[in-house]
């Protein structure tokens, strides 16, 4: 299922040549040419795959940008939608990429479409590849932003390109740098997962690992809010209403009141009965009064003295019909508000559809 | 309240959507057939690919996710 095509359509020889037949407005030529090397070479990475540039002639991988009706049986849509296709590997019109210069297209910058996460994508199919299902995956069908400059290709990316032409055999020049593991999407039925962070919205729960919550990536989620992500997110806090991040955010950690000691909260739960926030700050946790809009006095204090049994790091916290969850670990502790007694230890994939 | 049906919008966007990506057909042979419309089948297809809850509608979050920017390559082997 790995192939874009039934006959299983795949070069014959690890040597692929490719050839930029034009350039978008959008970038300059070096901007172009850059991207679209950076994005062969994702995939030369884990692959006896070898890509030469040609300039004239018809390449393996002939390159290029055009609007609506641009020479194949494929119209382009305009903005948005379709951003770009790709062929199968054979001859003639086979390995082909074309972009949709309807779209904006950008090199390092968040506005538009980064071109080198849309060629790595494309290449993909260049290659054989199909689409996946995993929504982490390069190859998933829906664009989703990441930094590119710390980009490293999916292990189910991975698996699919070694699956139709092996491993890269080349042995690495620098022993002492290993290559990074490819990054695979949590799975949300591991029994050892540890969950960055739980919350409702409008009636839903999310449950956000890395950079995903249960179902998708989180920039296909919030997707100007991960844009920003790139400066350290720990001490700093975004509001958001719904979707859209709220304007003058994102702020630092001390404009909610938490002492300038704190560069990073754990968890925080927002409790309806009292109306108030509690931050979990290691072993500690604050109390913001949301009616007062300030910290209430005499915090921090002990997790265990708030929620007695509670003696692991909380790493999230929400509230479902009226109970508390704590989760520490693999697993999450329920809290009656009311009386702070632990009433169950569950595995924290309880809520998940597993 | 009752889900409000689809817009006409978004059904075309929909049909557009299922034909590029989910080789989705024209309907052909008698106007009635016992079971679910190609149509449907194919809107079930999609959300399985997606991980949607499958049920074989429009529904609203079926229809966000036709929405959004992506790759031209169909997601099924035509």
């Amino acid at each position: 299922s790995r192939f874009t095509t039934f006959d299983n359509r795949k070069w014959q020889t690890n040597q692929v040549t490719y050839r930029i037949e034009n350039y978008t407005p959008d970038m300059t030529v070096a901007e172009v040419d850059n991207s679209i090397e950076r994005a062969l070479q994702v995939w030369a990475k884990v692959s006896p795959l070898r890509f030469t540039r040609i300039y004239s002639g018809i390449a393996d991988i002939m390159i290029s940008f055009g609007t609506r009706n641009h020479g194949d049986s494929y119209p382009f849509d305009g903005p948005d939608g379709t951003l770009a296709h790709a062929f199968s590997p054979g001859a003639d019109i086979g390995g082909d990429a074309h972009f949709d210069d309807d779209e904006s297209f950008s090199f390092s910058s968040t506005r538009g479409y980064n071109l080198f996460l849309v060629a790595a994508h494309e290449f993909g199919h260049s290659l054989g590849l199909s689409h996946s299902t995993d929504p982490g995956a390069l190859m998933y069908p829906v664009y989703s932003y990441t930094d590119p400059s710390t980009f490293s290709l999916p292990r189910d990316d991975v698996n699919g390109i070694q699956h139709i032409y092996g491993p890269n055999t080349d042995v690495n020049p620098k022993p002492d740098k290993p290559d990074p593991t490819p990054p695979s999407t949590p799975n949300a039925c591991d029994p050892t997962l540890v969950l960055d962070a739980v919350t409702t919205l409008r009636g839903e729960k999310m449950f956000f690992k890395g950079r995903y919550s249960k179902s998708c990536s989180l920039d296909q989620m919030f997707s100007d809010l991960c844009n920003t992500f790139s400066v350290p997110a720990d001490s700093q806090v975004w509001a958001l209403y719904g979707y859209d991040i709220v304007p003058g955010y994102p702020r630092n950690l001390k404009s909610l009141g938490l002492p300038s000691t704190v560069n990073k909260v754990d968890a925080a739960l927002y409790d309806e009965d009292s109306r108030k926030t509690l931050f979990f700050v290691d072993d500690n946790y604050y109390s913001y009064d949301e009616a007062m809009k300030r910290m209430d006095k005499g915090f921090p204090k002990r997790v265990d003295e708030g929620f007695p049994g509670m003696t692991s790091k909380v790493t999230a916290a929400f509230q479902v019909r009226g109970f508390t969850y704590l989760y520490s670990g693999s697993y999450m502790f329920e809290y009656s508000m009311r009386t702070r007694r632990q009433l169950r230890v569950l595995r924290n994939n309880y809520f998940l559809p597993c | 309240l009752p889900i409000s049906p689809p817009s006409e919008e978004d059904e075309a966007l929909a049909e557009t959507y299922l034909k590029r990506f989910f080789n989705l057909t024209e309907e052909t042979g008698p106007a009635f057939k016992r079971g679910p419309s190609q149509r449907s089948r194919k809107v079930s297809e999609m959300q399985r690919f997606f991980g949607l809850q499958v049920t074989g509608t429009l529904d609203a979050e079926t229809v966000t996710m036709m929405k959004k920017p992506r790759c031209g390559v169909p997601d099924v082997q035509l």
